[in-house]
């Protein structure tokens, strides 16, 4: 479960860090 | 939302943000976007802080799109000046009272939030040398002020 949690963590960190990336128009 | 201990160094730019919410909206979303960036850094894998910065995302997002019709908001290159001219604003307001001998809690503040805001001006890149010395000095005479203030000293 300890990898299932942190791809989960990864996941959403990345989604956070396009949203970012996305409101700055650096996509 | 409370702010997770692991972000508190953010705290001080999302209070500037707060207040500066009607006053300059500019200056509240490019302090967000700061503290968004920073928080990043510090913390976006454990559950409380993923979901505060999700939160401020959401936050930014929906002042992104009400104030599209900002230049300051849609260019950041212009973002960048107004941020700029704004901190300079408050520094130079803070030292003209300071070298008029008028020590206040306004000016102290005025110093800080100038302090603050050139960290906000690093989204934007690099800070000038210049900047980075403003920054120190007005970071280093908003303390020296408050706690002579404190202690019932005059400042020199």
């Amino acid at each position: 479960t300890g990898s299932v949690g942190t791809s989960v963590a990864s996941a959403e960190q990345d989604e956070l860090s396009q949203r970012l990336a996305k409101l700055r128009d650096q996509v | 939302m409370a702010l997770p201990p692991q972000l508190k160094s953010i705290q001080h730019h999302l209070r500037t943000a707060q207040e500066h919410e009607k006053r300059d909206p500019v200056v509240a979303y490019y302090c967000r976007l700061y503290a968004m960036q920073t928080g990043m850094k510090l913390d976006s894998k454990t559950p409380e802080c993923r979901k505060f910065l999700v939160k401020l995302m959401d936050q930014l997002e929906t002042m992104k799109k009400e104030l599209s019709d900002s230049e300051s908001i849609s260019q950041e290159i212009v973002g960048n000046a107004h941020i700029e001219n704004y901190a300079i604003k408050m520094f130079l307001y803070a030292d003209n009272e300071d070298r008029s001998g008028r020590f206040h809690k306004n000016m102290i503040k005025s110093f800080y939030t100038a302090s603050l805001l050139f960290d906000v001006l690093s989204v934007f890149g690099e800070l000038s040398e210049e900047n980075i010395q403003h920054r120190k000095y007005a970071r280093w005479k908003a303390t020296y002020i408050h706690n002579c203030l404190k202690n019932g000293e005059t400042p020199q």
